[in-house]
């Protein structure tokens, strides 16, 4: 068997060690696990980077705690949108996401679009549109709230706009 | 945001990022992790690379395609390479930067000047290493 690796992450920020809480730190360290696990299994049996990327990055998009798929940020409306983007080292080829709001999954319709689409970078309901042709799951907008994110947007949208705002 | 970087049995590599965006962005924010050679790129067998952080910061440093180019053009290691991707501007680029990178060999790196990068690698499938503070 040929050597194989994968690694992920899931943001990176400045943040008071007290507001992690040990329960937290372990929460993050079994999504991350997870994901490392789901890309693991596509490459142990010789799948391809590209499948091994979108598998993990799937699983953290699907996992509520990460700013990605369920779980986003919310902008100054209260809502979300997502972009995502896929490359493959050896052809080169791209596929980019922009501003998508329904799309469950937004790093499989950057797949989607390294493969079958003629463009490379689809945005806002002409992407969402492509999801649709491609019949990629859309979710309501509901889906990808948490309660986490929407007290945190109360929080600043009461607070001071101007304050830093993290990925 | 979230991301990963892989090697395949086959000697390819890739990259992915994923992302929510900036809390309390302004609507129609684009960040750096769709941008091509911004948060994200691969290019065998250099590297592949995932940036995570303020994406003003990371688009303005091209930081995905600067990890690339310090290995191809400059010869710098690849831990290297993702250490000056990260520091080198920080007079004109400050926000927070963080990144992961693979090369062909399986060689991995991650670079950030955050307190706080979740992040894991995981090499022929053994048991994977997790980490969270710097």
């Amino acid at each position: 068997m040929s050597k194989f690796a994968i690694a992920v992450h899931a943001g990176a920020e400045t943040v008071k060690r007290a507001e992690v809480t040990k329960e937290l730190e372990n929460r993050y360290r079994e999504g991350l696990e997870e994901a490392l696990q789901a890309g693991n299994a596509v490459l142990e049996k010789g799948g391809s980077a590209i499948d091994a990327v979108a598998a993990a990055i799937e699983r953290m998009e699907d996992n509520p705690l990460f700013n990605a798929g369920k779980g986003g940020s919310l902008n100054l409306h209260g809502e979300n949108d997502f972009d995502a983007a896929i490359m493959d080292g050896h052809t080169l080829n791209v596929g980019s996401v922009g501003s998508v709001r329904y799309v469950k999954n937004p790093i499989k319709l950057a797949k989607e679009i390294m493969i079958r689409c003629k463009h490379s970078f689809l945005s806002g309901t002409g992407a969402e549109e492509y999801a649709l042709t491609q019949g990629l799951e859309l979710e309501k907008p509901s889906y990808f709230v948490t309660e986490e994110k929407q007290k945190e947007w109360h929080e600043s949208v009461l607070g001071d706009h101007r304050q830093k705002s993290h990925d | 945001t979230v991301g990963a970087v892989a090697l395949d049995q086959h000697g390819n590599l890739a990259a992915g990022t994923s992302t929510g965006g900036l809390e309390n962005r302004l609507k129609g924010r684009i960040s750096d992790t769709p941008i091509i050679g911004g948060g994200t790129y691969a290019n065998n067998p250099y590297c592949a690379v995932s940036c995570t952080g303020e994406g003003e910061v990371i688009m303005r440093g091209a930081t995905a395609h600067e990890v690339y180019a310090l290995v191809k053009y400059a010869g710098e290691k690849l831990e290297k390479a993702a250490d000056k991707a990260v520091t080198m501007y920080e007079e004109l680029l400050q926000g927070d930067i963080g990144l992961i990178a693979l090369n062909q060999q399986g060689e991995v790196a991650f670079a950030f000047n955050t307190n706080l990068m979740k992040r894991g690698y995981s090499i022929s499938g053994k048991k994977p290493h997790i980490a969270l503070w710097d």
